[in-house]
């Protein structure tokens, strides 16, 4: 008790785990990197190279087009993918969240310019083929 | 054409981000 009573007048100066009994403190978890508050498992810069250039340009005329989207959504909403864009003098990024399994998108960075936001069948095959060139099968959840 | 803001893009910095979603 007396050993007990110095290390926490002195502490540092025993080293944990000294004194029987006692447990070790845990260690700290390093924060996980998150994306719009969604776990990131990994991610990716798109380069300049010409398979990159395609996902971008895929990814682009997928979300700058009315007509990828319809109000066939899913009541859920579990993103498997995200994107950000970064204009050159522009701080503000763009940013997009997918959910395949709940099929649909949803943007944050600026105003959704279109009155729906869930995929049509034709752009969940397409977000699902980019998905799929970058990290593989898409598991179920994404 | 596309639609603003994705009409902005040509030289925009762009990440793809693998995302947890649902956890299993």
């Amino acid at each position: 008790a007396a050993l007990q009573g110095l290390q926490q007048a002195l502490p540092g100066i025993i080293p944990p785990g000294l004194i029987p009994g006692q447990t070790a403190a845990a260690p700290v978890q390093p924060a996980q990197p998150r994306f719009k508050n969604f776990v990131i498992l990994s991610q990716r810069q798109l380069t300049g190279d010409d398979v990159d250039e395609d996902l971008k340009d895929d990814i682009l005329d997928i979300f700058g087009d009315e007509d990828s989207f319809s109000a066939e959504r899913g009541n859920c909403f579990y993103p498997g993918l995200g994107i950000s864009m970064v204009r050159p003098g522009n701080p503000t990024p763009v940013d997009l969240l997918i959910s395949l399994s709940c099929n649909q998108a949803m943007g944050d960075g600026f105003r959704w310019p279109y009155p729906a936001n869930g995929f049509t069948s034709e752009t969940h095959q397409k977000l699902t083929k980019i998905y799929e060139k970058l990290w593989g099968p898409v598991p179920p959840g994404a | 054409a596309r639609t603003a803001p994705f009409d902005e893009m040509d030289k925009a910095q762009v990440t793809v981000l693998r995302l947890q979603g649902q956890e299993p």
